[in-house]
């Protein structure tokens, strides 16, 4: 695994008309391109990597097939790995990697199919959980650019952001594994109300 | 019956109901309370007085921004987890604002676009913030990410100044944020991307989100900063999601926040998604 395409696309794009959008528009489209290829090559690197952190079994890390996708469309709810179904037995992980050097807690938000779930720490505790229903904009947005961007038109979108609250240590991960709740409405899961719109 | 208030902590947002946009900021644990309005306007590019707008310039045409609306419809989300307000501008411009659990800041989600360009009128949008802060010509903006330099209106200190462009004469380039203070408190936004950012007027800031428009500002490109993507044969101008964050502090306290927060801003948690049984994963 390496990140030279992301070194090239860089190094590319110290020209200044990268630097400040005043290239034509091919050109720019090239740039993103270029850029395109390295992110991907990096979520490669990560994807590796994180398999190696949490697999502690001996099989040499270089040959993991990754455990793990990322989501480079999610702030308009596409990520196929959280709309899958969440079936008995089967989890959804989560791994939240944290780069700074302090502890943080944020709020994380995927996009998730029903609101029948539970989100579990990695010591097995029910950590809270808050369900939004997906606003119609965010369904515009995710049905033209995932068509413009990926070439494909999903069939359907997902009907909830799940918000739950990750800490992780400096320079560290943490897991969460998101399943489906035994009992309808388990304590810890919240279906935001709207109040009536104004 | 006038305010919705959202914000289950320590920060509290309150919009008018009458009119759906924001009215003030108050921090209980803090007691910074900051009368502040945001919305969103756009600049009408100039497009035929010689030196248009363009990639390379920014020269609106003159006028004052247009207010893009002065009431706007919201929904209003609670929850234990994070509050939201829903707002609608008009059918190219949207916001969500989010006050999270623990934390002492804003999130603003913007969705902006396709901006409309059927009137042959480049746009050039921004989002304006207005607090009752006297701060005498006096802002701040980042450098490159470091450090936060002041910043006077229509003035330099080492040189005898003479504006004639009293917008654009006025823009710094943003890449973490801005604040105003007065001798009480201190208003801060910070950014997720490089913007465009002023204050054109005491009490206000404002960022450039983003821009759409219609001639070559002839300085080499030549080409309009019109930007497309298109499915099939259906093209439409860019949009652009993103977030900008608004903190309130005493006087002196904010520069914690604004270093810490836009750090998180732009190494944000990274996230990777896998199906595995728990049992199994535990083994491991």
């Amino acid at each position: 695994f390496n990140t030279f395409s992301l070194g090239d696309a860089l190094g590319v794009m110290q020209h200044h008309d990268a630097v400040t959008g005043t290239a034509k528009q091919h050109t720019t489209d090239d740039y993103a391109k270029r850029l395109a290829i390295g992110a991907s090559e990096s979520e490669a690197v990560v994807n590796s990597a994180l398999s190696c952190l949490v697999n502690s079994k001996s099989s040499p890390c270089s040959t993991t097939s990754s455990l793990f996708n990322q989501c480079q469309l999610l702030n308009i709810s596409y990520c196929p790995p959280t709309e899958e179904d969440i079936t008995e037995g089967k989890n959804l992980v989560v791994v939240a990697y944290n780069p700074l050097g302090w502890n943080r807690t944020d709020v994380i938000k995927i996009p998730v199919n029903n609101a029948n779930l539970i989100v579990k720490d990695s010591m097995g505790n029910l950590v809270e959980a808050q369900f939004i229903e997906l606003d119609n904009i965010t369904r515009k947005l995710r049905k033209f650019y995932v068509e413009a961007y990926l070439g494909i038109s999903p069939k359907s979108a997902p009907k909830y952001w799940l918000y739950f609250q990750a800490s992780v240590s400096p320079l560290g991960w943490n897991t969460y594994f998101i399943s489906k709740a035994s009992q309808k409405g388990s304590s810890a899961s919240y279906v935001a109300k709207m109040d009536i719109p104004l | 019956k006038e305010t919705v208030e959202i914000g289950s902590g320590n920060l509290k947002a309150s919009f008018s109901s009458k009119t759906g946009q924001l009215k003030r900021l108050y921090n209980s644990k803090t007691g910074v309370d900051v009368p502040v309005q945001q919305s969103y306007l756009w600049y009408r590019s100039s497009s035929n007085f010689g030196q248009n707008s363009g990639a390379y310039i920014f020269r609106p045409d003159g006028s004052s921004p247009v207010i893009v609306a002065r009431s706007v419809p919201i929904k209003v989300i609670r929850g234990p987890l994070v509050d939201e307000i829903h707002q609608l501008f008009n059918s190219w411009i949207s916001q969500v604002i989010r006050i999270y659990k623990d934390k002492e800041h804003v999130e603003l989600e913007f969705t902006i676009g396709s901006i409309p360009i059927e009137d042959s009128v480049g746009k050039e949008v921004i989002t304006k913030m207005t607090a009752n802060m006297a701060t005498d010509k006096v802002f701040y903006t980042d450098s490159n990410g470091r450090d936060f330099l002041k910043r006077v209106r229509d003035h330099r200190a080492d040189w005898d100044l003479n504006v004639t462009q009293h917008v654009a004469g006025n823009y710094y380039p943003v890449n973490l944020g801005m604040y105003i203070t007065d001798n009480k408190s201190e208003l801060s936004v910070l950014v997720d991307r490089a913007t465009g950012g002023a204050s054109i007027k005491d009490g206000e800031i404002e960022l450039m989100l983003h821009r759409r428009l219609v001639a070559d500002d002839g300085r080499g490109v030549g080409e309009d900063l019109e930007e497309t993507v298109c499915v099939g044969s259906t093209c439409d101008g860019l949009t652009v999601r993103g977030n900008y964050y608004m903190g309130i502090h005493k006087n002196g306290d904010g520069s914690r926040w604004r270093r810490t927060t836009g750090q998180e801003i732009y190494s944000p948690l990274v996230l990777a998604f896998g199906h595995e049984n728990q049992k199994e994963w535990k083994a491991s």
